[in-house]
């Protein structure tokens, strides 16, 4: 018997020229039968997902010959919001290794790329605003990423239903867009001197909110995703406190000695700026922590390791979205098997409400940059990020972890064969091998 | 399969599959055509998946003459 054609039916309006977004239909059904299989989806979206479980059904015989059992498959995700964060910052990273990061990801069912394209070490975002901004503030002036290679990005994504989430973190890990934007970052002052060194984003002064104004703008303009990430992590409080003007503004503001609150004015005001461009913002942890008021739908980026059950519970009791990377950061190495401890990270082992837990849309697997660039990004981030994959997948039932080595270790050599350097999950082989 | 899909049921019946007479395509019923790139794409894609390593190493290299 064969298995002559595989038809895809789309059952709703199809979504093809579209962008995928948080609701996204990426569900799926599979019958694999004589002599020809049938994938039905709602949208193009589930359909994509449908496509790489096919060709994952099909394997070689030991005789060459291409097989595939009678099948039957039903298939939704669990959870809808499924991210690899990559740092082109601390390294830059070529486009033709974002492009293959995205390959894999479609591989293992990802549905976001969390770009965090500048921070303090680099600019590499040319913006067509303020090119200087990258002109002075990238490493080089090659190593940028021009609007046609953002372009290039999101329509490789697109095509195979990845968002592209871009970050511009603020006010702290902002050294770099110093370089170029006069008078956006404090001026750091020793002992009523001033020093030549510049802490994070100034918040005292309305051109740094006509700045960003205008720069978000742009950026909501060139990402189509209806979410912008703001960080608004590890702000440095030290060169806020030394600048007398930033003292002088505290008092006004009667803010006291509280630098928390003036972080807080500062976030509140660009959360308000990506507001009245429509958009949604994600902010990382400290920003819900720190008691900054939050829009509805704001979403909190759970990234600590320390007690991140309990923050799911105290973010999703408040009402707000949550995405969990705590403990996921595979920019951690050790030697061993670390895949099962991401494996066995359960996103709602925390006490709260089934309302509570339904809040938590997802998470994110996090890979920065420091000591990974192009040449270690990919065996770093495969198969690890694929246990991540799956957690975040496949429904909560499925935690065993000597089935999952079974099938990891086949998948880790299926994306080999398909061009993308996983590392081996421990000894073993794969088929091809022989034939390299 | 990984990641492991919600409902799976596999029958030990076994159909093959050659790479000369297997295509994708849209099922009429389809509301996607022809003229959705993005699915037009992703079937060329996952062919050359399915059926991309064998070609590419369909045995050893044969040398001209001279």
């Amino acid at each position: 018997p064969q298995l002559q054609k595989l038809l895809v039916s789309i059952n709703l309006q199809s979504e093809c020229n579209s962008f995928p977004s948080l609701s996204s239909d990426e569900s799926y059904s599979l019958l694999v039968q004589e002599p020809v299989a049938l994938l039905k989806a709602n949208r193009v979206w589930g359909a994509l997902r449908g496509l790489e479980t096919f060709s994952q059904l099909v394997y070689q015989d030991s005789y060459g010959a291409f097989t595939i059992n009678e099948s039957s498959i039903a298939d939704s995700p669990r959870f809808p919001h499924r991210g690899i964060l990559i740092d082109t910052s601390r390294h830059y990273l070529p486009v033709k290794i974002i492009l293959k990061t995205l390959d894999a990801m479609a591989f293992n069912k990802f549905n976001v790329l969390h770009w965090h394209i500048v921070d303090d070490q680099s600019f590499p975002y040319q913006s067509t605003t303020f090119p200087e901004l990258s002109n002075k503030g990238s490493y080089s002036l090659s190593h940028v990423y021009s609007p046609n290679d953002v372009r290039t990005v999101l329509e490789y994504a697109r095509f195979r239903g990845i968002r592209v989430i871009p970050e511009f973190d603020t006010p702290g890990h902002t050294q770099s867009w110093g370089k170029g934007q006069k008078n956006l970052l404090t001026p750091c002052y020793n002992q009523k001197i001033r020093s030549q060194t510049f802490g994070p984003v100034d918040p005292s002064v309305n051109t740094t909110y006509a700045f960003f104004d205008t720069f978000f703008k742009e950026i909501s303009s060139v990402f189509p995703d209806q979410f912008i990430h703001l960080g608004g992590d590890e702000v440095e409080f030290q060169c806020w406190a030394s600048n007398p003007n930033i003292q002088n503004f505290m008092k006004k503001k009667g803010f006291g000695n509280d630098f928390r609150r003036l972080e807080s004015f500062y976030i509140k005001k660009i959360l308000d700026i990506i507001t009245s461009l429509k958009k949604n913002s994600i902010v990382w942890q400290e920003v819900f922590d720190d008691k900054v008021e939050l829009q509805p739908g704001t979403v909190v980026e759970v990234w600590k390791s320390e007690h991140y059950l309990n923050e799911l519970a105290q973010v999703t009791e408040s009402g707000f979205p949550a995405i969990l990377s705590a403990p996921w950061y595979l920019d951690l190495i050790s030697y061993g098997q670390d895949w099962r401890n991401y494996y066995k990270a359960e996103p709602l082992n925390f006490i709260g409400s089934e309302q509570q837990k339904q809040l938590v849309i997802g998470g994110e697997a996090c890979l920065w940059g420091e000591y990974v660039d192009a040449t270690n990004l990919i065996p770093r981030l495969w198969p690890r990020a694929s246990a991540v994959g799956e957690r975040l997948w496949s429904p909560k039932t499925i935690t065993d972890l000597e089935n999952a080595y079974s099938r990891l270790a086949v998948h880790r050599c299926r994306m080999v064969s398909r061009g993308i350097a996983a590392q081996p999950l421990f000894t073993g082989y794969c088929n091809y091998e022989n034939k390299m | 399969l990984w990641p492991f899909p919600r409902s799976v049921q596999m029958f030990p019946r076994l159909l093959y599959i050659s790479a000369e007479n297997f295509h994708i395509d849209h099922s009429p019923n389809s509301t996607a055509g022809p003229s959705c790139s993005l699915l037009q794409e992703a079937f060329r894609r996952y062919y050359n998946y399915v059926f991309g390593f064998y070609k590419r190493h369909p045995g050893p290299a044969k040398f001209q003459d001279q």
